[in-house]
């Protein structure tokens, strides 16, 4: 990951959250453009205002990153932010887009003109969504959901990326069998071919993992197994 | 699909690899 964008609305999760991922080596090289955009406003009055704000939210948010400051660009621009939000991310070639999101629904998101919903259907770029509502902590637990798809298998290559220089984090490797009932799999999860392949691969780098396993719907369960092992990253293709 | 569920409604941060 060498440029990152972060969008930035004036609530600092996502500042939060970048200075969390900071503390991994790969991270403090990366060159980070902090992005906020002002959308379309009736008056000049409003729109001024509105600008000088976003600048106030730019220079806030730039103080806020634990980042040599050399390495930080930020912008202010003007439009509808689901459009520019994914344009800048283009333009710059961006290697992770880090924003906020509300977890509304598909629906919802759609009624509402959601910003991240959008973004992530039109753009192919990783993404990192921190929600209004969670609670961003230090990064000691990564999950990544693991199945036979090469998308997991993507996203467990970027696990690996990230955990393989710090210390005292544990991967998680997690499967959620859709054919299986959760209680009949849990206890057997290191001998899952899939698991098993990843955990040889963890440990052959040195990285410290727990296997986990489950059964039923894949979403609930990745989510339920999130909550249980008290994740602080979880980590998914799509 | 999957993702679609895990980012609406995970209790953590999520980060969606492509």
């Amino acid at each position: 990951i060498r440029k990152i964008l972060i969008s930035v609305a004036g609530r600092g999760l996502c500042e939060e959250m970048f200075n969390m991922l900071a503390e991994i080596p790969a991270i403090q090289q990366a060159s980070v453009t902090v992005l906020h955009v002002v959308p379309p406003q009736v008056t000049a009055e409003a729109m001024s205002a509105k600008l000088e704000e976003g600048g106030k939210i730019l220079a806030d948010a730039v103080k806020s990153l634990k980042v040599d400051p050399s390495r930080i660009t930020p912008r202010l621009k003007q439009g509808d932010p689901k459009n520019i939000v994914t344009q800048v991310a283009d333009e710059e070639e961006t290697d992770l887009i880090i924003m906020g999101s509300r977890g509304l629904t598909r629906l919802e998101a759609i009624l509402e003109n959601s910003v991240s919903q959008y973004v992530f259907q039109l753009s192919s770029r990783p993404m990192l969504l921190v929600k209004d509502d969670v609670y961003v902590k230090q990064i000691r637990r990564i999950m990544v959901a693991m199945d036979k798809s090469d998308a997991a298998q993507n996203s467990f290559e970027l696990a690996l990326s990230l955990v393989r220089d710090m210390k005292n984090v544990q991967l998680y490797l997690a499967r959620v069998i859709p054919e299986a009932k959760p209680d009949q799999v849990m206890s057997n999860a290191e001998a899952d071919p899939v698991l098993a392949e990843a955990a040889a691969k963890a440990k052959r780098l040195g990285v410290s993992y727990r296997c986990v396993l489950s059964g039923g719907k894949p979403g609930p369960g990745i989510c339920e197994l999130a909550e249980d092992k008290n994740i602080d990253l979880l980590i998914l293709g799509s | 699909s999957l993702s679609d569920y895990v980012r609406v409604k995970a209790n953590c941060p999520v980060l969606l690899s492509r």
